[in-house]
């Protein structure tokens, strides 16, 4: 039996708004200690990972590990249904072939249920090594959401270039070519307008606009982003969910041929 | 001119 209720049910709505335009589908791997989901997108560009921990949720029981394969775009249709404070349970039975979401508003007096179907997914998992980047630079969400739509309109490509004076966003394309300077912010009043870096040495590193605007759909999830870069690496894009865990996007660079 | 790189070219399978 697995059951996870979640009163903060936006949070799962949020989740799915920013997995749908990059997966099509994918496997929730469910475990005592929570849910993971790890998937890359067709072209193998990029890999989004997944963590809400058991801890996070109002109620948590998964009894037995299972891997619960969703169409993403219908489990989004069916998350569409659920007001933004309704409370959310995931619901499956033991190797069940399909899952059973419940809305319920605050005050009880509406309950949906909506039952998917599952998938077998063949999906392959990648290791991903724990790292310790060059940079690691902490910026406001919609900040960089608002710098990657900027500069999408100059070109395919978009150049982030990281030094102990800041982070520089470049795109060139046939209109002209666009830079976008963030300097260490001196001091705010809110922690979530800073931009901050750690650097161990400067990085600079070219990235596909359309897969970072993608990963930007997650900018409902939290007030900042975190950047994570290494000479020749992916780059690592976290988004936080509230307390629970996170959406970590990664990008394959390009480089010379 | 640069190519766009693979993840599978970084992180191996589990």
């Amino acid at each position: 039996m697995f059951e996870a209720r979640l009163v903060q049910g936006n949070l799962l709505k949020k989740v799915l708004e920013s997995l749908k335009d990059l997966l099509t589908e994918a496997s929730w791997d469910c475990a005592d200690t929570g849910i993971q989901l790890q998937a890359m997108d067709n072209s193998h560009v990029s890999l989004v990972s997944v963590q809400l921990r058991a801890d996070g949720f109002d109620k948590f029981r998964c009894d037995r590990q299972l891997s619960m394969g969703m169409n993403l775009t219908s489990m989004s249709k069916i998350l569409r249904c659920a007001a933004n404070d309704d409370i959310i349970t995931i619901k499956a039975q033991d190797q069940a072939d399909n899952v059973t979401f419940v809305f319920e508003s605050p005050n009880q007096e509406k309950v949906a249920d909506y039952e998917m179907k599952l998938m077998n997914l063949d999906q392959e998992h990648l290791g991903i090594p724990e790292t310790d980047y060059a940079a690691v630079i902490k910026l406001p969400a919609a900040e960089f959401q608002r710098i990657i739509k900027d500069l999408s309109q100059f070109g395919e490509s978009v150049v982030i270039s990281c030094t102990k004076e800041g982070v520089k966003f470049s795109a060139a394309g046939d209109i002209g070519v666009g830079n976008i300077k963030l300097a260490q912010t001196a001091s705010v009043d809110k922690e979530e307008e800073a931009v901050t870096i750690e650097m161990q040495e400067p990085v600079t590193l070219t990235f596909a606009c359309r897969y970072l605007n993608m990963f930007t759909k997650a900018t409902c999830l939290a007030p900042q982003v975190t950047l994570s870069m290494s000479p020749e690496v992916p780059l690592v894009v976290e988004y936080k969910i509230g307390d629970m865990g996170h959406v970590r996007y990664y990008l394959a660079p390009k480089i010379e041929d | 001119s640069k190519k766009q790189t693979s993840m599978t070219h970084f992180f191996a399978g589990t």
